[in-house]
């Protein structure tokens, strides 16, 4: 399960927090521990997105973007330089 | 870089960009491999203090401290928690877990926008003069994004966020991934937040030229950079035993050749290996080989990789032909033994000697550096050309600039081919790409931001492009390098880059967050897609026509349905008079008579600031056709004084 872990980027709609989270990092935990018991954040994004990095399973990226106020899981992209 | 600051026409503008205070106000962010701070080209004399809007700083890491950014030099950060997730921690013997650039790439591209004047530059004595960046006086902030292995979106997306909060001014990527759609992509997206801040984001085109469709950052928030040529050559003349001469480029420095001919071998006589051509790693026979001047093919590996290879068979020397995948373009490498790259022409003639002749032999001469090369600039056969796959009616590149033979700061932690077997240590190095073309547009964005502070963006690039050129001073148009042709839109935008007449432009195409938005909209991006861009709940209105067509963009992209459509299509463009009040007259010039164009109104009276706006109708007059066919043409507005210019692209 661990090797086939990939990083997702995942990009919410802020707007649609839950009114008991005071914080959107509270959220974006609450909503990765509904999925995985190991997931962590690698980055929280407030102002290029609004989402997080992090290390998911298929599964558990799947699982996420099915969540209320999560608007896509996308995988990570690797750039070259030109 | 020593050349193109004559190039461009900078080091005659001194009155048009006083060293005021609001030049040094810019700052531009360059997201790439880091930063070598002890450059002179971030010498900070004689600059003030940091500006109070700047919210950045310098980190922490591996031989980086705070002590080596200063006045020049405003910022460094290291995003590694996406690369490191990835492929596990950095290993610090190797890469510095730092801002520090151990690759070259990030200071040759942060030193081209903005670097100090630093006199007395070259690479080995070539390329000599007094090395500068575009926007001398800006600030500089490095973003660290780029590793050994590779550069990740989630890290790339962090520096982004860091980028806007620190307040830069325009941030410079010179790189790419991919075709996604712009909500899947991470650099459009942040390059969108960015943007909606009042950034000027400048991204290269890719280095995929000259194939149809291999552009990259097309989204219409990126200002998108191709790369063209200089007038300076590196010629390194091929002589063969027969007498004939052959031109080719090097930027060799060492050992000398004996000055009689050598015997000359082709690699793909010398090798057991099927791809003995191209002198790949351990294909050749060193029996073959010693003592002689190999051919080698061009392609799959390094071309400095390709000299190393020779040398350690014990070949004396190297000529590296092009095959038809780069055409007559030629590149210069800073080889470590004697070798000079030749064009696919060039390279076909001399081998046809090597397999004639029994005993061939062969000189190279290397003659330094020439300037004054005409025709320059001629698009680069490298650089990436449209029609842009993601929307072809938004028509990419939007222009070109230098990125062919560029000087500009490197870092000591490698030598100017970046192999680990080459132990020389340069201040400045030579390379090409559009990774070099994009800086140059940052920089002159930021000299344009530091004349007009208060211009959008859009407006900016808007500038930039309306005043480039598309033809040489006696009339001709610009050149293709991988044709040898013509070019077109499809490879050079709107032109190329010139950055005096883009200080006045007359008239601008602005556009805001809500332009882009209704772009959106009229693209049928979902509410999911576009929340996803955009960051914010947005209705596209159901009663609205949203039409690409009419995102207010300084160039046109035409689209006639093959089968089906209707054959006319019409765009309307929002003008906006940044210069005194005047009038101006339209002209069109089109290549072709499948298409009628016609401009309502013909005439545009403007007062101070005023906005006008205008229709170009385009009437398809050869009815469907079954073809997929191109033809360009052009839209100037005059008043006598400036020429403001759009490319059109028409395709069936």
């Amino acid at each position: 399960s661990l090797a086939e872990k990939k990083t997702y980027i995942v990009h919410v709609a802020k707007s649609e927090m839950p009114e008991s989270f005071n914080h959107h990092t509270l959220w974006y935990e609450s909503s990765l521990n509904s999925v995985s018991d190991s997931a962590q954040l690698i980055y929280t994004y407030d102002n290029a997105i609004h989402g997080f990095a992090t290390r998911l399973t298929p599964e558990e990226a799947s699982s996420l973007e099915s969540q209320t106020g999560i608007l896509a899981v996308l995988p990570e992209m690797k750039y070259e330089l030109h | 870089t020593t050349r193109t600051p004559q190039f461009l026409g900078l080091d005659k503008s001194a009155d048009l960009f006083p060293e005021s205070s609001s030049s040094s106000d810019v700052i531009v962010g360059v997201l790439d491999t880091g930063i070598w701070p002890e450059s002179k080209s971030f010498d900070d004399t004689g600059m003030g203090p940091i500006p109070a809007t700047w919210k950045g700083e310098c980190e922490t890491g591996t031989n980086f401290t705070t002590a080596n950014c200063n006045r020049k030099l405003i910022g460094a950060r290291f995003f590694s928690k996406g690369y490191e997730a990835m492929l596990g921690p950095i290993d610090e013997s190797k890469e510095s877990k730092s801002p520090r650039d151990d690759d070259g790439h990030g200071t040759h591209t942060a030193t081209t926008a903005s670097g100090s004047v630093v006199p007395g530059a070259s690479l080995f004595g070539f390329a000599p003069g007094t090395a500068r960046g575009m926007a001398t006086r800006s600030r500089v902030a490095a973003y660290k994004v780029c590793w050994l292995g590779g550069c990740f979106s989630s890290d790339i997306l962090a520096a982004i966020e860091q980028a806007i909060i620190d307040n830069v001014n325009v941030l410079s990527l010179s790189l790419g991934g991919g075709m996604s759609d712009y909500y899947r992509d991470s650099v459009a997206i942040g390059s969108f937040a960015a943007m909606e801040k009042g950034i000027l984001i400048s991204c290269s085109a890719g280095n995929a030229g000259p194939s149809s469709y291999s552009l990259s950052n097309v989204a219409p928030w990126i200002t998108t950079v191709g790369a063209g040529t200089l007038d300076r050559d590196f010629p390194a003349e091929v002589i063969i035993g027969n007498g004939k001469n052959y031109s080719g480029v090097s930027l060799y420095r060492g050992h000398a050749l004996p000055d009689t001919p050598l015997p000359f071998i082709y690699a793909g006589n010398a090798s057991n290996s099927s791809s003995g051509n191209l002198c790949m790693m351990g294909t050749l026979t060193p029996e073959k080989v010693a003592g002689k001047i190999v051919l080698c093919d061009r392609g799959v590996s390094a071309r400095v990789q390709k000299g190393v290879v020779v040398k350690s068979a014990g070949g004396l020397g190297m000529v590296l032909a092009n095959t038809p995948a780069n055409g007559e373009e030629l590149v210069a490498d800073a080889h470590l033994l004697p070798a000079t790259a030749v064009g696919e022409k060039e390279g076909d003639a001399i081998k046809k000697y090597l397999f004639s002749d029994p005993n061939p032999t062969v000189k190279i001469v290397f003659q330094g550096t020439k300037v004054g090369i005409q025709p320059s600039p001629v698009v680069a056969a490298f650089s990436s050309r449209g029609p842009n796959s993601i929307t072809p009616q938004i028509l990419k590149p939007d222009l070109i600039a230098p990125g062919v033979n560029i000087l500009a700061g490197w870092s000591k932690n490698v030598g100017p081919t970046g192999l680990a077997s080459d132990n020389r240590r340069v201040d400045f190095n030579i390379i090409s790409g559009t990774s070099m073309s994009c800086p140059h547009v940052s920089g002159l964005a930021a000299l344009i931001k530091s004349a007009h502070p208060d211009w959008s963006p859009a407006a900016v690039r808007s500038a930039l492009m309306t005043t480039a050129y598309t033809a040489y001073k006696n009339g001709l148009s610009l050149k293709d390098s991988a044709t040898g042709k013509q070019s077109t839109p499809f490879d050079h935008g709107a032109g190329h880059v010139d950055p005096i007449s883009a200080v006045n432009p007359g008239l601008v195409y602005d556009l805001t967050v809500d332009d882009y938005l209704s772009f959106l909209c009229a693209l049928n991006y979902s509410a999911v897609q576009i929340t996803t861009l955009a960051r914010r709940k947005f209705q596209c209105e159901p009663s609205k026509k949203y039409n690409v067509n009419d995102l207010n963009y300084p160039s046109f992209a035409v689209l006639f349905q093959t089968t089906g459509g209707a054959n006319i299509v019409k765009h309307t463009r929002v003008l906006t008079n940044v210069g005194p009040a005047s009038v101006y007259n339209s002209s069109v010039t089109s290549d072709s008579s499948l298409v009628k164009i016609s401009v309502e109104p013909q005439v545009l009276s403007f007062r101070e600031n005023e906005k006008k706006s205008y229709t170009v109708t385009f009437t398809s007059t050869s009815g469907a056709t079954t073809q997929s066919v191109n033809s360009f043409a052009r839209l100037e507005w005059l008043d006598g004084k400036n020429v403001v210019g759009s490319p059109i692209s028409i395709s069936w």
